[in-house]
């Protein structure tokens, strides 16, 4: 028989709230049905009971499609071409308050010096109360240097501190705390931009906490819009949550996600695996 | 953009010549997709649509409102119900010394909204002082610290301390005097078992006369689940609801409020200590709907 749009569209009306109650942001959870919708319709199938196990396998592959982005980047690989090359890895870390953009870069820092790469940290958040603090002790704590001015100073000024001291030393990576900001926002994003122009990062990562609902698709197109965004690194998954977060950002900036915070010790950074996101996002 | 969508909705309603079954349908489809894009909980989308469906179409009109208006007013009392009519204020007595414990997910906004309201009472003619119970986040008792010293409220932390219980106990023995004492403690979620366990002893040990829920206003669809546990290893009295000077729309709020029966008292709508207001519910349906 042949599935038509009529008998597809109570099922994928199922899956949709199934999305959106696992954090998929509703115009993208409209969209993939949507694609679904025309990528079946006229598929011929062997029995009608089946229609429910088709539309579901089709919708984890269209998923994986999605998460698994074009273009992918191996973060270690691409720090380890610009050792041979004697520069510094320049790294940005943006995206809004309190997404662990701190607690993210101190995890990065960590899994670089397992890996045998040198480290400094540019203490860009010259703004919100105890940044410097809170930074300077994740440096302590792993025994990497740290540039820092005073409360108020120019962010772009302190990272471009940070990259000459690198270049100075033959450290092999510079990463780049920067403040947290609404993206709607408009001076501070502008801010963000000119630190990026003064920089020029080798990679702009976006944090995006695990529990933003449909938030995130906002977060991630402005920042991808206004400053640029290569990768994303979704925080707080430990906390139990579904993923549609994963897949909202994927979907809107093609960026790959290139690590998953989850918990707050050092070594609580791992790899994405977009299959393990797919189901969690269709259950 | 949500706002949009739900006014097009609304507009859709004005201009139908005959408010009839499809009209109403189609509202409330629209008020659905509006909802679930502002962060409210799926389950409570779906039971609140049902109710509003029955009411529009099967109550009587009541005289003297056409059916159109008579709509609208079903939309806005079914999402008012959860919220509560009136502005619930947090009482503070100038010589009985209030205690209140901020809990929450990591990064909602806790330290913060403990220097706003230590401001926001100190404004209102009291006397109020902060305790730093986070043994936890790097920085944390500097972070509080700087805030205090802005507005010129004291704080007691121990930077190098391990025991939260310890810490604030003493902190509530020097601010015996002061009329509200407010009491950060470290960002935690529902898995972090230890972390909860602790917060449900700081709780049975200080013995605050209210515990608020700082909820991030970004968050999704966890919203309900995370303030459940919340709910059940600490009673919350009280809920805040943070960077609503974003673009989210904070339905995630009304989540919390279902979970834990407690009523949303401040919202935090910015960085500066200065940016934080009481909770006006109808304020708040309106930025639900757009
Ligand atoms: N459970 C858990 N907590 C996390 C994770 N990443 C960060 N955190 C916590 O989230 C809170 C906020 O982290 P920060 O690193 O300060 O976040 P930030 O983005 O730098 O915040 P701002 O600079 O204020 O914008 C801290 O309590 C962190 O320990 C994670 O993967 N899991
Ligand atoms: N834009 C905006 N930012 C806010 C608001 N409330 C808090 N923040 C920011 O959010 C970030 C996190 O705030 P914190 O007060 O450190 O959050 P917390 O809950 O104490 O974090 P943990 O102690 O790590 O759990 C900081 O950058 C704050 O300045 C708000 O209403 N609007
Ligand atoms: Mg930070
Ligand atoms: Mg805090």
């Amino acid at each position: 028989t042949e599935l038509k749009a009529e008998n597809l569209r109570p099922i994928l009306s199922e899956f949709k709230l199934t999305l959106i109650e696992n954090d998929v942001a509703v115009p993208v959870a409209e969209r993939i049905c949507e694609e679904m919708e025309k990528r079946l319709n006229g598929l011929q199938i062997k029995r009608i009971e089946d229609k429910r196990k088709i539309v579901e396998q089709n919708l984890r592959e269209v998923l994986l499609e999605i998460m698994t982005t074009n273009e992918r980047i191996d973060f270690l690989k691409t720090v380890e071409e610009k050792r041979k090359k004697n520069e510094p890895f320049v790294a940005l870390f943006v995206g809004i308050n309190g997404t662990g953009k701190t607690t993210t870069i101190a995890k990065v820092a960590h899994l670089l010096n397992k890996k045998g790469c040198t480290v400094v940290l540019a203490c860009s958040d010259t703004y919100r109360a105890g940044s410097i603090e809170q930074l300077e002790t994740h440096a302590k704590r792993l025994g990497i240097k740290m540039i820092k001015h005073k409360y108020g100073a120019d962010p772009a000024a302190v990272a471009y501190d940070a990259i000459c001291h690198a270049k100075a030393h033959g450290i092999h990576a510079v990463l780049i705390d920067t403040a947290g900001r609404m993206q709607t926002n408009k001076n501070l994003m502008n801010e963000l931009a000119k630190i990026k122009r003064v920089v020029n990062p080798d990679l702009t990562v976006l944090t995006v906490d695990a529990l933003t609902g449909n938030d995130a698709v906002v977060q991630a197109e402005e920042f991808h819009k206004n400053v640029g965004i290569d990768a994303t690194i979704l925080t707080k998954v430990d906390a139990d949550v579904k993923g549609g977060a994963a897949l909202s950002v994927t979907y809107v900036t093609r960026k790959p996600i290139i690590f998953v915070g989850t918990g707050q010790s050092y070594d609580a950074l791992e790899e994405f695996k977009p299959e393990k996101f797919v189901e969690m996002i269709i259950r | 953009r949500l706002g949009a969508s739900l006014h097009e909705a609304l507009r859709k309603l004005f201009k139908a010549a005959v408010v009839d079954e499809a009209v109403v349908k189609e509202l409330i489809r629209d008020v659905q997709r509006a909802l679930l894009q502002a962060d409210v909980n799926v389950q409570l989308v779906l039971d609140i649509s049902k109710r509003i469906e029955e009411r529009a179409l099967k109550e009587k009109v009541p005289p003297g409102i056409s059916r159109r208006e008579h709509v609208i007013k079903v939309v806005y009392e079914e999402l008012t119900r959860f919220l509560g009519e009136k502005p619930v204020p947090l009482k503070v007595e100038p010589g009985k010394r209030k205690v209140l414990m901020l809990v929450g997910i990591q990064g909602s906004g806790k330290t913060t909204a403990a220097a706003k309201l230590a401001r926001y009472f100190q404004k209102r003619g009291l006397k109020p002082a902060l305790i730093c119970a986070d043994t936890y986040r790097p920085g944390a008792f500097d972070q509080l610290q700087q805030l205090a010293s802005r507005i010129n409220v004291p704080v007691y932390g121990d930077p190098k301390g391990k025991d939260p219980v310890k810490i604030a106990l003493e902190g509530l023995r020097l601010f015996n005097d002061k009329d509200i004492v407010i009491v950060d403690t470290a960002g935690r979620h529902k898995e972090e078992q230890a972390l909860i366990k602790e917060m449900k002893m700081l709780e049975e040990k200080i013995k605050p006369d209210e515990v608020m829920l700082v909820i991030d206003g970004t968050i999704g669809q966890q919203a309900l689940v995370q303030a459940k546990a919340f709910n059940e290893a600490t009673s919350i009295g009280s809920i805040l609801l943070t960077k609503l000077d974003g673009s989210a729309r904070g339905g995630g709020a009304l989540s919390a409020v279902v979970a834990t029966g407690a009523p949303i008292k401040f919202i935090s709508t910015g960085e500066k200590i200065e940016d934080i207001e009481p909770f006006v519910p109808s304020r708040f349906v309106g930025r639900l709907l757009g």
